[in-house]
């Protein structure tokens, strides 16, 4: 078993936000 | 929140698949004096209906077939190439009457659109791209996405059809300053964008806004991974791979494809699902394609494998015909059969 760490239902919304434009 | 390690399908796995699981439906040769690079499947507009064809690409010409009957197919359609010879069909869902090509010697160098006027039916070409082209994917809606240039002179660019099978609309995105190798598109996530990289990362973008999310460095074991199908579940990214230039181990034989979990919010990865040949059979692969679970590979050895990845072993196993190795292999994006196909231009479709 691996851990993949904490896991986000809206992971593209919240790397959207972070991401540079 | 944690997930089981690598599990080695198709291994013990001579008895459990069945070769019934492939039906010939039909079957037709390209009469053609260069060798055959790709088949397909396309909607096209005939007098009003859309009808499902087969795409046939020698080096030479494109042709597109029509259905006669169940068993018959009759080629209405030539586009011919003088200069630079096909490389491959760039399969765009969601149009239709067009088909796109990439042109090239050993790497492409033009995307052309294929159509025909609507007044006399001539068919037509339209030049979309031109350029150093290290990668291309048709995507939903009508685009296509198409790397240019490598490493830090790259531009990636998504590319909207308009209807006369011209570019409608262009956008960029961000480049991720390292040779792009493959796209896919994420099912799940409308906007999401996925690429595969010479440094074994696989990048993330917003398709709408152009930005680069994420690198994810994944696994060293196999190098220049091709993308052949991404879908986001449960927050995490489930990734199906092939690997080209992958060794043969003793423990799996040979790794043809391996479905990869990522979770994007941190870049960890694991591989869950590594697809190996059953065993007896030898070879690598030479060209594969994935269409929702179900994984087809050409083998070195001139077999064609489908493995099913919700059961997690190989399924069907379909040896050469007439004693002639299979050089290509593409599930029909029209409905669920296998297209495959032999140098001299031969093409059999199979139920699967």
């Amino acid at each position: 078993r691996a851990d993949l760490g904490p896991i986000s239902l809206n992971w593209f919304e919240e790397l959207s936000s972070e991401a540079p434009l | 929140h944690s997930i089981e390690q690598t599990d080695v399908a198709g291994l013990p796995a001579q008895d459990t698949w069945n070769p019934s699981s492939l039906q010939l439906v039909s079957k037709f040769k390209n009469p053609s004096s260069s060798c055959s690079v790709d088949v397909s499947a396309v909607w096209w507009d005939r007098a009003g209906a859309k009808e499902p064809c087969i795409v046939t690409a020698c080096e030479d010409v494109v042709s597109l077939w029509k259905p006669l009957d169940a068993l018959q197919w009759e080629k209405v359609h030539t586009w011919h190439f003088t200069e630079v010879p096909v490389l491959q069909i760039v399969p765009v869902p969601d149009v239709y009457s067009l088909i796109c090509v990439a042109l090239g010697n050993l790497e492409i160098r033009e995307i052309r659109a294929l159509l025909c006027s609507s007044g006399d039916e001539s068919e037509k070409q339209v030049l979309l791209k031109s350029g150093n082209i290290k990668a291309v994917l048709g995507l939903t809606k009508r685009r296509l996405v198409s790397s240019i240039g490598t490493f830090c002179s790259q531009q990636v660019q998504i590319m909207t059809f308009a209807e006369d099978g011209g570019s409608k609309d262009e956008q960029l995105l961000m480049p991720p300053d390292e040779t792009i190798l493959t796209f896919a598109e994420v099912q799940g996530i409308q906007d999401a964008l996925l690429g595969t990289t010479t440094v074994n990362n696989i990048v993330i973008w917003n398709l709408k806004t152009g930005q680069l999310l994420k690198k994810v460095h994944v696994d060293d074991s196999y190098q220049a991974s091709v993308c052949h199908r991404a879908y986001s579940e449960m927050g995490l990214l489930f990734v199906v791979l092939s690997h080209p230039c992958a060794k043969e181990s003793q423990a799996f034989g040979s790794p043809v494809f391996q479905l990869l979990v990522i979770n994007p919010k941190t870049a960890q990865s694991v591989g869950v699902l590594l697809c190996c040949l059953p065993q007896g059979q030898a070879g690598r692969l030479l060209e594969g394609d994935v269409k929702d679970h179900v994984a087809a590979a050409v083998l070195t050895s001139g077999t064609i494998a489908v493995w099913d990845l919700t059961l997690g072993h190989c399924t069907a196993l379909l040896p050469p015909v007439s004693n002639q190795n299979w050089s290509l292999v593409k599930w029909s994006v029209t409905d669920s059969h296998l297209l495959a196909g032999q140098k001299d231009g031969n093409i059999f479709i199979y139920r699967y």
